[in-house]
């Protein structure tokens, strides 16, 4: 989802 | 994972090493701001909290350990070992501003006002402007170590590359965060002096010396 792709990055 | 952001992220990891090797083969740490440092380090700590609720890869673990680990370590380095080396007046920078003024900033932008999600834009915010002390201490005393510029241009590229990834992240999966993006921009602008000084004085061997 929109939030969890943002957070794989570092 | 795209090749954009995995050359990027190798760029991020690399400044860390050559700025590792520059402490170990001088045994010193001139011409390197704490503070900017340190505030790495807390944004390190502020944006990967969630390694303890969300995995996402064995690569990304590791990333997240090493950087928090290594900034760690280079803060201990500057503090003991080489706290003599360390010139405290020429790293002048007021950083409450940063650390308050990114706080101001998580605030407002947050997408959601959970700890850890401010906690990330915080991080988010706070790289953005933790090069400034560091900027500064360059400014002051108008040349660098030649080593001490390839640390910086690895971390400035690192950031640049980013927005190559969010752009093509967008056009491959329309995916795009305001946030990382636009503060991701400004961090990147931060460095054009120090790219125009790299570009034409270091990388034709010379000495990299402010106009």
């Amino acid at each position: 989802e929109e939030e969890d792709a943002v957070k794989d990055e570092l | 994972m795209n090749i954009f952001r995995l050359v990027a992220d190798l760029m991020h990891l690399g400044s860390i090493l050559i700025l590792l090797l520059k402490m170990f083969t001088s045994r010193s740490c001139a011409g390197i701001s704490f503070k900017t440092q340190a505030l790495y380090l807390i944004v390190f700590v502020t944006r990967y909290l969630d390694l303890f609720t969300h995995f996402v890869s064995v690569y990304n673990t590791f990333m997240k350990i090493f950087f928090i680990s290594s900034a760690g370590y280079i803060l201990y380095m500057m503090r003991v070992p080489l706290k003599d080396t360390y010139n405290k007046h020429l790293d002048a920078f007021r950083w409450e501003f940063l650390l308050g003024g990114a706080g101001v900033l998580a605030l407002v932008f947050t997408h959601k006002y959970t700890v850890i999600e401010t906690l990330w834009t915080y991080s988010i915010f706070l790289e953005m402007m933790a090069i400034l002390p560091q900027l500064l201490q360059l400014q002051r005393t108008g040349e660098a170590e030649t080593i001490t510029t390839h640390y910086l241009f690895a971390l400035g590229a690192y950031r640049a590359l980013y927005i190559v990834n969010w752009i093509y992240r967008y056009e491959t999966e329309h995916h795009v965060d305001a946030i990382s993006t636009m503060a991701g921009i400004v961090q990147t602008a931060l460095y054009c002096d120090f790219f125009y000084v790299y570009f034409t004085r270091v990388l034709k061997g010379k000495r990299f010396k402010l106009p």
